[in-house]
């Protein structure tokens, strides 16, 4: 299986919607600073990582939806999507694509102040059921294969018993 | 049980590791060590390098590339051993030198026949490696594009071709 | 007394900072401000970053490069308010794109009439800024050696060299 | 006044007697991943800095002493010297040279296990007394004049209260 399509929907810098096709093998993304490259590894840990906010360079979930630029308004929500080909049926889905959405809107209202709701394929999904899903296809981002900027020494410098937990979820 | 499946995934890791460490650093060698050997439970799991021509050293005094080799090793051998579809690698390259940076773009490349790898990188001895490129630009309205990159397009990277891209 | 000695100090280094992190950032703006403006000795100091075209943010949400360049815009404001007579930087421009590298090699040329400057660096942008150059080697014995070097010695380190070594 | 030489005895990876002969400006330090260019820092920090190990990538003092490469037995000190040019006497001390050194032995019978020693120009020295001459010369390693690798987005990240340490130094 691989990603097919990144798709960002007013995600930190990427204001409207940008879609990015992607092929299999080696992708390089080049660019100078500030322009939007961690931005982008950041999107696709919002779908498949960790629920919060924090490995994302942000303090709260609202803090991702795009500021408006210069000088327009910021948006009320964002929405990145992740299409997978699925040929290979490594995702436990009887479907040759995949899609993984994840959306955030604001709700003032709300405790957080906002509402996460995850999609497979369209459909609401629980927290839980796709980390099922993507594990079982080694596509979740706890195993090292999701790597941030600075983040390369961190299996120098984490403790043994860290270490021990990463080799620990592949048994 | 438990204990003698991460024996298991932990033998598998170390046997890669050993020979991906020994590639990248030239000679150097490398293994993976339980603190308790008789239990994998109850220690933790050790990491050692010791680049060529060096006496075996405490990992806090190898310089910042010598890490860098380290960690790119491990993340290999766990590729090798139960690889996952999709690599997203941001800037992994920022501390090593032309030559280590070299090499890990050809093993990158070699890698991404069974994996799919996006790497994020400033250097194009890195980029060179790569099939397909995009370049990742802004206006000076704050608002992200992404557009498609010939390899030519980065030939310079570090100079003048940089601000045609931006 | 303390707060209003304290207080100078801020200000005239804020200064420095707004002028050169504009510099830096090609037009950006930046600026030191009081947690507690009415006493210095009650809140910490905070620093701003704005790069150019885009909306205030907070400082994490800032990329690696524009955190770096903050950073250096600070340092060399701190060297205009009370010079120390020696600097020694090591991989200062690892986050760097080329044209922020160049421009802080070229920053650190100009600052290097009013103090020495030892700085390492991997990048030859950066490197051929500099008016006396030496090479750090060893040779495979684990005894470092440091020798003197042209520019032209390490004008092409991400090709040239590469090529003899590969 | 400027550092003219750095003279490194069995120092981490210099082995036996290195001088660097150092100019006024700005001096490149280029080399391969592993050659030393660090350990030079080191070296600068061991004598300006604190005195901890710590800050030197080393979890004792005698884990500087070079280690005897591949095949050599481990020395058993070490000694770093700092000759600055002090003809604008921005130290106060009437000389045209300060030569700044420490060095240290290793010593069994001893709480830590070794001795650690400053000269200034040769003569013993207390580091309050070093201090007191470095920090008005504005050459102590506090100021942020030496930034270590890595540590560059330190100011960045560090906190207020800490930020405002560095320039009530300067106050
Ligand atoms: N919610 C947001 N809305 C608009 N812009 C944002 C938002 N969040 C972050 N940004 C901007 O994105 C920029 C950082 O992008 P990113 O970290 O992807 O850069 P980069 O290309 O990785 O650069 P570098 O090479 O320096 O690492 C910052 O300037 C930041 O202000
Ligand atoms: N006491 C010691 N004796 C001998 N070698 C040592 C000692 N302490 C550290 N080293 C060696 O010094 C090397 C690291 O040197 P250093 O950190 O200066 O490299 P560097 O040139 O800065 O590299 P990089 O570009 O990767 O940062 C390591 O390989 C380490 O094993
Ligand atoms: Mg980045
Ligand atoms: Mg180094």
């Amino acid at each position: 299986m691989y990603l097919k399509k990144l798709r960002l929907h007013n995600f930190k810098s990427f204001a409207g919607t940008t879609e990015v096709p992607f092929s299999t093998g080696f992708t390089g993304v080049a660019g100078p600073n500030g322009m939007g490259k961690s931005n982008i590894s950041d999107s696709i840990l919002f779908v498949l990582g960790p629920p919060s906010s924090k490995a994302l360079r942000a303090d709260r979930l609202t803090r991702l939806f795009f500021d408006g630029g210069k000088t327009g308004k910021p948006a009320t929500e964002c929405e990145v999507s992740l299409i997978f080909d699925n040929t290979d049926r490594a995702l436990a889905i009887d479907m040759d694509e995949v899609e993984f959405t994840r959306y955030v809107k604001l709700a003032p209202g709300n405790p957080d102040g906002y509402y996460s709701y995850f999609y497979v394929n369209g459909r609401r999904s629980t927290q839980g059921e796709m980390d099922a899903l993507l594990s079982k296809a080694r596509l979740s981002a706890d195993g090292y294969n999701i790597v941030q900027q600075g983040e390369i020494n961190r299996i120098i410098v984490m403790s043994p018993l860290e270490r021990r937990g990463l080799l620990e979820r592949l048994a | 049980k438990k204990r003698v499946r991460l024996s298991e995934v932990i033998q598998g890791v170390d046997q890669g590791y050993r020979t991906i460490y020994a590639e990248l650093s030239a000679g150097g060698e490398g293994e993976l060590e339980m603190e308790d050997p008789s239990d994998p439970l109850k220690g933790g799991l050790l990491i050692r390098a010791r680049p060529l021509g060096k006496k075996a050293a405490r990992l806090e005094q190898l310089s910042g590339g010598e890490k860098s080799l380290a960690s790119l090793a491990f993340i290999f051998a766990l590729q090798r051993y139960d690889p996952s579809p999709l690599y997203v690698l941001d800037e992994v390259d920022m501390s090593l030198d032309g030559i280590n940076a070299e090499n890990i773009g050809r093993m990158l490349r070699r890698n991404s026949t069974k994996a799919q790898f996006i790497v994020i990188s400033l250097r194009k001895v890195t980029l060179k490696w790569a099939e397909h490129l995009f370049g990742v630009t802004m206006r000076g309205d704050g608002m992200s594009r992404v557009v498609g990159l010939r390899l030519d397009d980065i030939v310079d990277v570090d100079e003048r071709e940089l601000a045609k891209v931006a």
